[in-house]
């Protein structure tokens, strides 16, 4: 569920940009970092094999991410308003290599990448929030782009409690930084739940 | 497979 949530904000993205011939709304700097993100966590796609599933949602999240970026930066560029987009992911990027560092199963390059990847992952929507609340308010297609991407890393936290009892595994890392990247969504989903699910606009107050 | 944890989710 929480995979197919997570396809299903990537193809909300794409028609909304598509339906509106536009971009507006969209954090250029949020998307940029979910192709870092993509980049340093499927690597192994050159070497581990886990299934043909696996394997297709990779190559999917990997294409659809450089995709967007081509087509806001190139397609659809006189859309995208960088004055507004002015979070600095210096500050992500940084404490994300150094979590990397500290926290990882094996200290060898591709694990240190790994780490880095859930970490930075957990805090890419920050640019789009701080976007969001800048502007203080979103097309309905937006919101729902956002609610969709939000409800992706929480729908994994019941399969990471059923892997804990069922196959006695668990994942510190991606747990830890899947529960922060859940938080950072609770802001937006309230607005989301009271507002735009009840058929008014998204509105932040004032 | 010698990996210290599944990393076969997404």
């Amino acid at each position: 569920a929480g995979d197919i949530s997570h396809l299903a904000s990537i193809v909300i993205l794409l028609h909304k940009i598509y339906t509106s011939h536009s971009c507006r709304g969209i954090s250029f700097k949020t998307q940029a970092l979910y192709v870092l993100v993509f980049l340093t966590r499927y690597l192994d796609l050159f070497w581990h094999w886990v299934s043909l599933y696996n394997t297709a949602m990779k190559v999917f999240f990997i294409a659809s991410s450089v995709y967007v970026l081509y087509l806001m930066k190139y397609k659809y560029r006189p859309t995208h308003d960088p004055s507004i987009d002015t979070f600095k992911v210096e500050y992500l990027l940084g404490p994300c290599l150094i979590l990397g560092l500290i926290f990882n199963y094996e200290f060898k390059f591709t694990e240190i990448l790994w780490s880095f990847s859930i970490w930075l992952e957990a805090v890419a929507i920050l640019p789009q929030l701080f976007m969001l609340q800048r502007t203080g308010e979103a097309e309905a297609i937006t919101t729902h782009y956002l609610a969709a991407l939000g409800a992706y890393r929480a729908l994994y936290i019941p399969n990471w409690i059923w892997r804990y009892f069922g196959d006695n595994v668990v994942d510190p890392i991606a747990v830890v930084a899947g529960l922060v990247q859940t938080g950072l969504y609770l802001d937006f989903f309230y607005v989301y739940f009271t507002k735009v699910l009840q058929g008014q606009k998204f509105e932040l107050p004032a | 497979d010698d990996l210290p944890v599944f990393h076969d989710e997404l």
